[in-house]
């Protein structure tokens, strides 16, 4: 049968007009990793939204990627994550807003969206129900990356805008 | 924001975005990546789409909804419906991109902005991956 993967792996630069070669192969890598992993499932006949589930798992752990590891901080140096998915099939649909300890905030939405009657899950209470469902948990600090928290720093120090898309790396 | 969409070999399509958000976002501020409609959408009667981009406008647009809801209801290839909606995102003042996928394997992506991240494989051996 017929099958297609598209991914998209924001690094918070949408506004740059170049990247460095390094840059760009990171980039690169990081977006072939991520295809691999869920062509793997389609390629063995597998579902859509195991791929796209194992594709987004794959950019959430690489840190130059702005979603799990390497998030951006907010405003008060914290990681807070949001993640969602949904089955064409059945428009099951599940998703946590302000995720602080989930190591794959996109494994935490498919299990609101399978072992819960609710769609949106946040802040606390997401972190608790993700406890509660046994995924894995790593500490905050895990997310944090030094150059994120540099991001964050030149932001504070030119008090742009509160929606200077250009500036906060989103 | 990173995502995926899919349409696998029993024609049904899924969609997954995730994100950490805008640096140094403030008082609870929360884009349209959680929100089902705004960043993601899959329906199999018309398409799966994830989003990245400003979200407040994402959400004032219902964008991924209404680009599905385009695909259902008028009949409109991807391309198109996302054309459509993405003008009247840019007439707002939006930027961000959607990638987009069929149950029947056709894909597309959109964004209106310079860069956007970006990869695609299917089941003929085709494979891509651009930035610019």
């Amino acid at each position: 049968g017929t099958w297609t993967l598209a991914i998209h792996g924001g690094a918070g630069s949408m506004s740059r007009q170049n990247l460095s070669a390094a840059e760009d192969a990171i980039a690169r890598a990081g977006l072939a990793a991520a295809l691999d992993a869920g062509v793997a499932i389609l390629e063995q006949g597998g579902s859509a939204l195991d791929a796209v589930e194992a594709a987004v798992k794959v950019l959430e752990d690489d840190p130059h990627f702005n979603a799990g590891r390497g998030s951006v901080f907010t405003y008060e140096g914290r990681n807070e994550m949001d993640a969602a998915i949904m089955d064409g099939a059945t428009r099951a649909a599940g998703s946590v807003a302000q995720s602080t300890r989930t190591r794959n905030p996109v494994t935490l939405a498919r299990a609101v969206m399978t072992a819960s009657p609710h769609v949106l899950l946040s802040g606390e209470g997401a972190d608790a129900f993700s406890v509660e469902q046994h995924l894995e948990q790593v500490d905050p600090a895990w997310f944090a990356t030094p150059e994120r928290l540099r991001q964050l720093e030149e932001l504070k120090n030119r008090r742009s805008g509160h929606f200077d898309i250009d500036m906060k790396y989103g | 924001t990173v995502g995926a969409v899919a349409t696998d070999a029993q024609g049904h399509v899924a969609a997954a975005t995730s994100t950490g958000g805008l640096t140094g976002k403030r008082w609870g501020r929360i884009g349209d990546t959680p929100l089902i409609g705004a960043g993601t959408y899959a329906d199999d009667r018309a398409c799966a789409v994830s989003a990245t981009g400003a979200g407040e406008y994402f959400i004032r647009i219902g964008v991924a909804h209404e680009i599905a809801a385009r695909v259902r209801l008028q009949k409109e290839a991807l391309e198109q419906a996302a054309a459509t909606v993405f003008s009247e995102l840019t007439e707002m003042g939006g930027v961000g991109g959607v990638i987009l996928c069929a149950p029947d394997g056709q894909h597309a992506w959109l964004f209106n902005t310079p860069a956007m991240y970006r990869g695609s494989a299917s089941a003929d051996g085709a494979r891509r991956i651009a930035i610019y």
